[in-house]
């Protein structure tokens, strides 16, 4: 049982539900600024390395964000996916949602949409993403999340390329989707 | 991932979601969170649900319109969590999967799969400070 108002997050991520509940109960602030505001501290505090720059880093040790805003009161939504080299993805987010009738932009575009409306540009790469990297290619690029491909990426990093279906080795052929994250790939990134 | 839901004291609701996903992705490859009702979802006068875990199995499920849905047919938070997060580990048993559910009123739930314990923040009037809660899988 609970009351109003409420702020509720995922993983004891304090400094977010704390910097939420600043706006939505002391300042005033609309339940999106307070959302808003608490995701963007943990986008600034890089929560558990899953949220913000310099964590997670994509096979070429490139970081990218993900993040979506919802106002209820709306329906209205704002989200970007893939987003490069800029930190502030929440706020992104939000300005699609307020700024245009589209719900997601992607990639390099979602990009220049930020730099249009004043974000800046710079580079996602921490130290600690580049010796993620590093350590997962000297590993052999395990684990990884390709499947039925050669060579086996279960042995080997890529580049990978579609097999001959006579020549498809079996340790290659998985099929069964529940293998496709191990718990220990869970504890090491997540959405 | 964080995901979030904040409502105000006239029962106004937002959520959202903000991740830099899975190492060692596929570039290009774009997880669950920023996807309206799988990430995260709400309805006005109803609630509102985010979620953490695997996005490649989430976004083929939308968890949290799912359990939104629920808490429009009467489930409480934590029921409609359950149920939610149960039609996915139906099909993935070892997913790491979770949700946090609240409804209009400000009562609150969570359930997860794949993880011994998920931990979430909660805040409100009721409490003096943030509330670290963690149910069991």
């Amino acid at each position: 049982k609970g009351s109003l108002p409420l702020v509720i997050n995922t993983w004891p991520f304090t400094n977010a539900t704390i910097a939420a509940w600043e706006t939505i109960y002391h300042e005033g602030g609309s339940a999106v600024d307070a959302v808003e505001r608490g995701c963007s501290q943990c986008e600034v505090d890089q929560c558990d390395g899953t949220v913000g720059w310099g964590g997670s880093p994509d096979e070429n040790g490139e970081t990218t964000l993900d993040a979506m805003i919802m106002d209820a009161t709306t329906h209205d939504i704002g989200a970007v996916g893939a987003l490069r080299r800029v930190k502030q993805a929440i706020s992104v987010a939000r300005k699609v949602m307020e700024n245009t009738n589209h719900t997601l932009l992607v990639g390099d575009q979602a990009t220049q949409f930020a730099l249009s409306l004043g974000f800046h540009e710079t580079s996602l790469t921490s130290d600690k993403s580049r010796k993620i990297q590093a350590d997962w290619i000297n590993n052999s690029c395990q684990p990884n999340y390709w499947i039925n491909v050669n060579p086996d990426p279960m042995l080997q990093c890529g580049p990978y390329h579609l097999p001959q279906s006579d020549k498809l080795i079996k340790s290659n052929t998985i099929d069964n989707p529940n293998t496709i994250i191990s718990s220990s790939e869970s504890e090491r990134g997540h959405d | 991932t964080i995901g979030m839901i904040v409502i105000d004291s006239n029962g106004l609701i937002s959520t959202g979601t903000s991740t830099n996903g899975l190492s060692h992705k596929i570039p290009g490859r774009v997880g669950d969170s920023p996807i309206p009702g799988a990430g995260a979802y709400a309805e006005k006068d109803v609630g509102a649900a985010a979620g953490t875990g695997d996005g490649d199995i989430a976004m083929r499920f939308a968890p949290a319109y799912q359990a939104v849905v629920n808490l429009k047919l009467g489930m409480s938070p934590t029921i409609a969590a359950k149920d939610a997060i149960e039609r996915m580990a139906n099909y993935f048993p070892n997913a790491m999967l979770a949700l946090i559910v609240a409804n209009n009123q400000g009562d609150f739930g969570a359930a997860c799969n794949g993880i011994e314990t998920f931990p979430f923040s909660v805040i409100n009037p009721n409490q003096s400070k943030v509330t670290v809660y963690r149910v069991n899988c």
